[in-house]
Formats: structure tokens, sequence, C-alpha cells
């Protein structure tokens, strides 16, 4: 039930 | 043209060493500044970020922005041909095809050459100078790396919670449970070996142990990691070289 968040969503691309 | 000159080889092999498990292809940014390098793992949930600043070498230049890109797994190959205590230079032209590593062993005037080629890596550059926190740790690089391996054999989740005076890891799964828990201290004669907290706001977070083994293996490049944790962005685990640092960018796990 855990789900595993990804890094991308997190920081904009440069 | 780009000449990086590394006191010891040792450190840049222990550097490669610390990520080349989790991420294959990396460019190698070389600037004025040093050079510095970012990638993501393959399963986008970990990102590597490098600085190694001009002070770290013991000789450094570069003439324009160069990028190096490197297959680590083949990189490697070549680091390990060095002896750790020898010279090791980094050569590259202004637009390169390959790079030229140098191995120097002063002592008995032996030098080895091998020429690595490069290649075109496309990736995306993520923007990530403006992350805020609410704790802070900075603990001995050995405790955290035999915490992870410790509760990683019962799942594959481990909790970080970080309150006011307790930092408690814990982990639970199919065989049973642990936790660790570790307060601040201060050792004035050791001070790598003391353990501090910041905190603005307490955190509870759930992160995955295969990632937190990847992270780890930076145990080696310094005697202290510090952690930077928030409810809401990705956990930033640090190591520092002698001027730089090593830097993962980890997403947590989040209740669905």
């Amino acid at each position: 039930k855990y789900k595993q968040a990804s890094i991308a969503s997190f920081f904009k691309k440069r | 043209m780009l000449e990086a000159k590394f006191t010891e080889a040792g450190l840049f092999k222990r550097i490669i060493d610390s990520f080349r498990d989790c991420v294959q292809l990396i460019n190698f940014n070389c600037s004025e500044k040093g050079i510095a390098a970012q990638a993501v793992d393959d399963s986008r949930v970990l990102l590597v970020s490098l600085s190694i600043n001009v002070e770290a070498f013991e000789e450094f230049r570069a003439d324009r922005n160069i990028v190096l890109g490197c297959d680590l797994t083949n990189l490697s190959k070549i680091l390990r041909c060095g002896n750790n205590s020898d010279n090791l230079t980094l050569i590259a032209e202004d637009s390169p095809d390959s790079i030229l590593i140098l191995f120097e062993d002063t002592k008995r005037d032996r030098v080895s050459e091998y020429s690595l080629k490069l290649m075109e890596i496309e990736t995306d550059f993520l923007e990530i100078s403006d992350m805020k926190y609410e704790s802070y740790i900075t603990m001995p690089s050995a405790d955290f790396a035999k915490t992870v391996r410790d509760l990683s054999q019962l799942s594959d989740s481990i909790n970080i919670l970080v309150t006011k005076d307790t930092i408690k890891f814990a982990a639970e799964g199919d065989i049973g449970s642990g936790s660790i828990v570790v307060k601040p201290f201060t050792d004035l004669d050791h001070p790598e070996n003391s353990i501090k907290v910041t905190i603005e706001k307490p955190v509870d977070l759930r992160f995955g142990a295969k990632y937190l083994n990847d992270i780890i293996k930076g145990a080696s490049l310094s005697d202290t990691i510090t952690i930077k944790l928030s409810e809401e962005a990705p956990a930033l685990f640090q190591f520092d070289i002698s001027s730089g640092n090593l830097q993962f960018y980890l997403a947590p796990k989040f209740d669905e």
C-alpha cells in the first residue's frame, strides 16, 4: 500500500 | 583543454565506486569551478549529484566547459589499473571523443597511460538548488551504513523518524521487526563520532531499502553523513570530500 515516488516529479528540468 | 590532477588516484576511485552500482552512464561537466555530474538511476527514484571543486585537485585547468560522457563500468575498469597512491591526471581536448587517464607512481618513476572512449549521453539536468528541509542529521557514516544493512534484512522499506532528541530507524517485515534509536551527543575528542540533530519540524519518512543500500556505498568517502529530511520532498544524503561532495537525493515512499 506504499507507493514509491519518482525523483523527477520533485525537480524542474533545467 | 582539461587537465585535472588528483594527488591520489584512490580518491577518484572511491568517488566513482560510490555510485557506479546505481548509475551506468553519466556526463562529467568540467568547468573552471571543477568537475560536476548528475544522474538519475534507472528506476527514476535516486538522483546522484557530484561536485569536485578545484581545491580538491593538485592541479586543475579547464579552459572552457567540457562534457565527458562516461560509461562508469568502463571508467572503473581503467581506474582499477592504477594504484591508490598514484597521482591521477585526467586529460581531454575541448570537444573530446576520448579521455586520457594517466597514473604516475612518483616514487618509482612509473607512468601508465590509458585512453577511454567517451559517449554522447542525453540527459535532463534537474534543478535541485532551492530545496527546503525540516530536519537535519549529521552522524558517523559507518553507523548509518550498519543501520541500513541491518534493517534491510527485515524489510524492503526503512522508516526514519526524527523528533527533537531522537532519531529512530525502523523496519517491519514478514520475519519480524527491528528498530534502532540514536540520540544526539557530542564527542569532543573525536568530533566525527558526534551525532547532531537540528529540527524545525519532526518528520516520519519511509524509504526503499534498496536505494539506501546504494547510498551507503558513499560511506568510504567521508567519516560522517549529513541527512536532510522533509515530509514533502526527496531526502538528501550527503558525503563531503576534501573540497566538494557527493549527494544522493532519494524520493520517499508514500502511503496511498
